[in-house]
């Protein structure tokens, strides 16, 4: 692991009471790849090693601790803040374990809309955003989900059927009853009978997409415009790779994102696409998905993300 | 002197950033570059134009070298075991993979292929018995593709017996072709790997023979854990071919290199769009291409 690496890399520097430009430089390289491989995007590695070098240099060396360990903390706090965290606040706290996910909002509903490349996990995790959001605390609050994927077979027959599992009801267009069916059109008319019905949240899953097809791009621009989302989640595959930094780049910049949702973090990926999502969007990561079954959706704690991206 | 070094220091900086952020990996660019450092400097070039063209060739004859190699070793393996066995009553496509990466609508998109270029007679088989509406997704790819689709029973939740039955099926009614489509899974999950061995045992039992080809189906996005998973899959199902999906996005898939030239896993087919006309072969020229874009 990088730890063990760096551990060994710094036994070298036992002797020395001060890091200087020479002595640190194989221990950066030895950084720069293990973030490589932990699938970290390279411009956001190279930007974080500038700082980390920077912040090696002017590290004063403390009593009872090792160079080595210094540095490897120093790496692990930049980590922890550039993933949105406080380095001072590790994840068994309680304050930071209970904070809400959402904002509160006042008008009803609540609107959340879920984007992202085809197959990462969408469908999956609204109906999993959906499970938690209606046993909140506060009294059980009432969901709806919206089918808007109108173009992947059988997409609207998973989100129905994954509705019924939780007892969360659906909201679909018949393309037989009322003809061709647009994401648009759906979305539009959920959004009356949400408010009609009085719902308070109203989550709405859409068609995977490729960043470079731009009427795609546009109909997803129009669909958060007819919505109005409080929250516009960006869902991700952990095993993506370079592209993250790209493909949150572009539906950043396309609808504007303020959260992201790693999924399939049950796997062994090291998962740097985490840090590329918030470097590049600012936005942070709110969830991870960590299994298929929709119990397995557990709330983002940047200090246990560190860990695992450093391994 | 100092004008033409720059430039080509420059242009090799540029390169490694290129194939680092299409995903090849640290431990393959450190090679390449190490051995476009030494053609630069035995061929003396002296442009940027002329180090890219260097890198190009290099990296499209180390691919195509590993291709060939991977595909000859999938072939002997098949060779014998058939020689084992005996040739299978009837062909079978296996198609595995992780969650989401396309292996439903890959299925999909060989079946049409075969019925429509090759005139087989197609049984697709819906052995995902787990994802909400994975069946229904299934049978409406077999219907516009005109091929015929095996589906579980009701309440028949053992994807290793829905397997038996469609391939009974498959050879009292003489199909040519039988593709099972898979439920995704992680490599690390050790049960749903067993059960996907045990899959594979059941189907080769009934066909008395291999399978003609087990496809692991991995998108264009996915970054270095592509590998580990692959390197997963070939020892705990021996895969013999790759389906890289997704290709038509912005996502350049250099995790191939590793998975061919390390694995020995040659590239079947590529995925370039969710229609069933959207299925390539793999041609390593416009891969490298892509790549180095
Ligand atoms: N292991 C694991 N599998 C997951 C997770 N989240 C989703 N999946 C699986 O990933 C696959 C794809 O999930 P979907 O929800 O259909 O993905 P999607 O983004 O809606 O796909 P498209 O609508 O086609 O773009 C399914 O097999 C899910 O069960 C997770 O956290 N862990
Ligand atoms: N752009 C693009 N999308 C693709 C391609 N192949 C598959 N997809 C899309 O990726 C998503 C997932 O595809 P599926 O075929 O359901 O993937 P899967 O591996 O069967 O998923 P699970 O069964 O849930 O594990 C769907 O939205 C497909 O339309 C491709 O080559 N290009
Ligand atoms: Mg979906
Ligand atoms: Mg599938």
């Amino acid at each position: 692991s990088l730890t063990e690496n760096l551990q060994r890399t710094f036994s070298t520097l036992r002797g020395l009471d001060k890091i200087t430009e020479a002595n640190i430089e194989p221990t950066l390289i030895e950084v720069r790849r293990a973030l490589l491989e932990a699938d970290v995007n390279v411009q956001v590695v190279d930007n974080l090693l500038a700082s980390i070098r920077e912040q090696a240099l002017n590290m004063k060396v403390v009593q009872g601790v090792t160079p080595g360990q210094q540095f490897i903390k120093a790496v692990y706090d930049e980590l922890v803040r550039l993933l949105g965290g406080d380095p001072e606040a590790s994840s068994s706290q309680p304050e930071v374990s209970k904070a809400p996910v959402f904002a509160e909002v006042t008008t009803k509903p609540m609107v959340i809309l879920m984007a992202g490349l085809q197959g990462a996990g969408k469908t999956t995790a609204t109906a999993k955003l959906a499970r938690l959001l209606q046993t909140d605390k506060r009294g059980r609050k009432r969901v709806l989900l919206v089918a808007a994927d109108v173009q992947r077979p059988a997409a609207v027959e998973q989100l129905i059927t994954l509705g019924k599992q939780i007892n969360t009801e659906v909201f679909a267009l018949n393309a037989e009853k009322s003809g061709p069916v647009t994401a648009l059109e759906v979305a539009s008319k959920a959004l009356d009978y949400a408010k009609q019905k009085g719902f308070d949240f109203m989550v709405v899953d859409t068609a995977g997409r490729q960043v470079i097809d731009e009427p795609l791009m546009q109909e997803l621009a129009m669909i958060k415009k007819a919505v109005s989302p409080a929250e516009t989640l960006l869902v991700v595959d952990a095993m993506i790779g370079q592209e993250a930094a790209n493909i949150t780049r572009a539906f950043h910049e396309n609808i504007g994102i303020t959260g992201a949702i790693l999924t399939k973090m049950d796997g062994d990926t090291r998962g740097g696409a985490a840090l590329s999502i918030k470097q590049v969007s600012g936005a942070p990561i709110k969830f991870i998905g960590v299994g298929e079954k929709l119990d397995k959706l557990e709330k983002f704690y940047p200090d246990r993300m560190a860990s695992r991206i450093l391994g | 002197n100092m004008g033409r070094l720059d430039q080509v220091d420059q242009a090799m900086k540029e390169i490694e950033n290129v194939l680092l952020g299409a995903d090849l990996g640290v431990g393959v660019v450190d090679r390449l570059i190490q051995d476009l450092r030494r053609d630069v400097a035995q061929k003396r070039l002296r442009s940027g134009v002329q180090v890219r063209a260097s890198l190009a060739a290099s990296l499209l004859s180390l691919l195509t070298q590993a291709q060939t190699e991977a595909e000859k070793r999938v072939q002997a393996e098949r060779i014998s075991a058939e020689r084992m066995s005996g040739s299978p009553a009837c062909e079978v496509l296996l198609l595995v993979g992780t969650n989401g990466h396309g292996k439903t609508t890959s299925a999909a998109k060989l079946a049409y292929r075969l019925r429509t270029q090759d005139k087989k007679k197609v049984l697709l088989v819906a052995a995902d018995t787990f994802r909400a509406a994975a069946v229904e997704q299934l049978a409406e790819w077999a219907r516009r593709a005109g091929v015929d689709i095996a589906v579980p029973l009701e309440n028949q939740k053992n994807a290793a017996s829905v397997a038996f039955d469609a391939l009974k099926r498959a050879t009292d009614e003489r199909y040519d072709v039988v593709i099972i489509d898979t439920s995704g899974r992680l490599h690390t999950n050790e049960n749903l790997m067993d059960e996907m061995k045990k899959l594979r045992r059941v189907v080769e039992r009934q066909v008395q023979g291999p399978v003609t080809e087990c496809l692991l189906v991995l998108d264009a996005p996915s970054g270095r854990n592509a590998v580990t998973a692959a390197r997963q899959w070939l020892k705990d199902v021996q895969v013999s071919g790759l389906v890289l999906t997704k290709l038509d996005g912005t996502a350049r898939a250099g995790f191939v290199v590793s998975v061919v030239q390390e694995l020995g896993i040659p590239v079947k087919f590529v995925g370039v769009g969710e229609t069933l006309n959207d299925l390539r072969d793999f041609d390593p020229v416009a891969y490298i291409d892509g790549l180095l874009l």
